[in-house]
C-alpha cells in the first residue's frame, strides 16, 4: 500500500 | 490599515470555495503588493498557496504587512451573502480583531455591511522552492476536473504519467480500473487543447481525494496546469486576471 511522506519533508520552513 | 476594493466578489468567493475544505484557518498576509495566503492541511500532505495581486483591485491599500487570521468557514458563510457581480470593500484596522466588509450592489442603492471576527493564527510559512519540473502539461481545466472525477469513482489513487505518448492518467480500483491519454493537441492551444514539455519521463502516484478538491478551482480559470518532476510534489496552478490558485502534493510512496 503506498503512502506519503509530509510536505515538511520536501519544503523547509521559512 | 487594509481597504481594498474588488470588482466582484465572485472572485473571493470561488478562492474561498477553492480552499474551505483544504484548510480550516488560515492567515491572509496582506502588503501593498496584494494579499497571499498559504496554508497546509491538517495532514501536511497538501499545501494552497494564493496571491491576488494589488493590481487586480479597483482601489487597494495597505500600509504595512498585515495578517488577517480568518476562520474559513466564517469567512464563507459572509461571503455567501454577496452576489457574485457585488462590488466588494474589505476594510481592517491596523491590530485590529475585526474584518469589515461591505457589498455593493451593481444595480441598486444596497449597500450591506458585514464584520467578521479576525484570530491569531501560528502557522508555519514553508520555503517553497523554484524547481524545474520535468514535464508541464497545460489543459483544458474542465477536462482535468472530468478526468479526477471520473476515476475517483473507481479507486483512491492516481497514476499520472508523463512520456512522449502523452499525458496518462492510471487508476487501478479493486474492482474496476482505466486510464485516460491525453496527447499534446498539435492545432488547438490552450484554453481549448493540451500542451505537453518534456524533459524527462515522469510517473507519479498522488491521493484522489485531495486532485477532486483542487479541481474545485475550475470556476477561476479555464486552464490548469499540471508540473510534475519524480519524487517531489506535484504542483496544480490555476492563473486567473487578479492572480493566482496553486496547490502542491506530496506523491504517494510505495512500501
Amino acid at each position: 500500500v503506498a503512502d506519503q511522506h509530509s510536505l515538511d519533508r520536501y519544503f523547509g520552513a521559512k | 490599515m487594509l481597504e481594498a476594493r474588488l470588482a466582484e466578489a465572485a472572485i473571493l468567493k470561488r478562492l474561498l470555495d477553492s480552499i474551505k475544505e483544504l484548510v480550516t484557518d488560515a492567515n491572509f498576509e496582506c502588503n501593498e503588493e496584494g494579499i497571499n495566503l498559504q496554508a497546509m492541511d491538517n495532514s501536511h500532505v497538501a499545501l494552497v498557496s494564493v496571491k491576488l495581486s494589488a493590481s487586480g483591485f479597483k482601489k487597494y491599500r495597505c500600509d504595512r504587512p498585515l495578517p488577517l487570521g480568518v476562520n474559513l468557514g466564517s469567512f464563507t458563510k459572509v461571503l455567501k451573502c454577496a452576489k457574485d457581480d457585488d462590488v466588494c470593500i474589505i476594510k481592517a484596522a491596523d491590530d485590529a480583531d475585526i474584518l469589515s466588509l461591505t457589498y455593493e450592489a451593481r444595480n441598486s442603492d444596497r449597500i450591506a455591511e458585514y464584520e467578521m471576527k479576525l484570530m491569531d493564527i501560528d502557522a508555519d510559512t514553508l520555503n517553497i522552492p523554484d524547481t524545474d519540473y520535468d514535464a508541464r502539461v497545460s489543459m483544458p481545466s474542465a477536462e482535468f476536473t472530468r478526468i479526477v472525477r471520473d476515476l475517483s469513482q473507481l479507486g483512491e489513487s492516481v497514476r499520472i504519467e508523463v512520456s512522449k505518448e502523452g499525458v496518462r492518467f492510471i487508476s487501478d480500483g479493486e474492482a474496476a480500473n482505466g486510464n485516460i491519454l491525453l496527447r499534446q493537441t498539435d492545432d488547438d492551444a490552450p484554453p481549448e487543447g493540451v500542451t505537453i514539455e518534456m524533459n524527462q519521463h515522469v510517473n507519479l502516484t498522488f491521493s484522489l481525494k485531495y486532485l477532486v478538491n483542487f479541481a474545485k478551482s475550475s470556476t477561476l480559470s479555464n486552464v490548469v496546469q499540471l508540473m510534475l518532476s519524480n519524487d517531489v510534489p506535484l504542483l496544480v496552478s490555476y492563473d486567473f486576471n487578479q492572480g493566482h490558485i496553486r496547490y502542491y502534493l506530496a506523491p504517494k510512496i510505495g512500501d
